[in-house]
């Protein structure tokens, strides 16, 4: 474990819960794509299958945290589309997430460490995570806007892959740790932030809101 | 460089 992962997983765990308080407060789940959150609890189930198959008792923190992940990802589903459905922006949420979930799916067949279905499962975990975003900002385009506590959301959860980056920096040279599909995987995801993260720092730090050209 | 097939990432 090294600080930029600790910081990358303490933003994610930051990230989820903002979302989550947001949600809770203020009883509504207005610019917050549900697609996005689905993906994202595709993503934890499928590559924390491990605690399903042969469940471990809860000795390390790193078994709880993957529970936390799963059944907050799980939980801020259940706020969306059932709780508060009622302020689920469903026509604005009209990216299809089949594109993303295919294309993840095949691709994790044909490129992987190993061809087992752990394995895959895993690596399909992390092509979906690369793009799982893609929902949300696709939403924010065509609202125009981003409430403020959604663009912390936003930030706290894109900081998390970009500090991931930094870590496999650092196990590259430390440990000699590479892990080529995650790495490039990583570096696409957080690709995808920069529009948002320019205009985070430059209206959102300032106290302004984000309204994107319409 | 080694890979470490574990993963020990979250």
């Amino acid at each position: 474990m090294n600080i930029f992962r600790l910081f990358g997983d303490l933003s994610h765990l930051a990230a989820i819960a903002i979302l989550l308080l947001k949600i809770w407060k203020t009883r509504s789940c207005a610019g917050v794509s549900g697609k996005t959150q689905l993906l994202f609890a595709v993503c934890f189930i499928t590559r924390y299958i491990d605690l399903f198959l042969h469940f471990v008792s809860l000795y390390n923190t790193e078994k709880v945290m993957k529970l936390i992940y799963i059944s907050a990802s799980v939980f801020t589903c259940y706020l969306i589309f059932f709780k508060f459905k009622a302020t689920y922006d469903g026509n604005h949420d009209s990216m299809r997430a089949e594109f993303l979930i295919v294309p993840a799916a095949g691709l994790a067949c044909l490129i992987n460490t190993k061809f087992d279905a752990i394995e895959i499962l895993w690596t399909f975990s992390i092509y979906l995570e690369a793009v799982a975003i893609l929902p949300q900002l696709f939403l924010i385009s065509k609202t125009g806007e981003a409430e403020t506590i959604t663009s912390h959301y936003l930030f706290a959860q894109g900081s998390y892959r970009a500090l991931y980056i930094l870590n496999w920096i650092y196990r590259y040279h430390y440990e000699s740790h590479v892990d080529t599909i995650a790495i490039v995987a990583g570096v696409v995801q957080t690709i995808l932030y920069c529009d948002f993260f320019y205009l985070y720092i430059t209206k959102v730090v300032k106290g302004q809101k984000i309204v994107l050209p319409a | 460089t080694k890979y470490t097939l574990r993963k020990d990432e979250l």
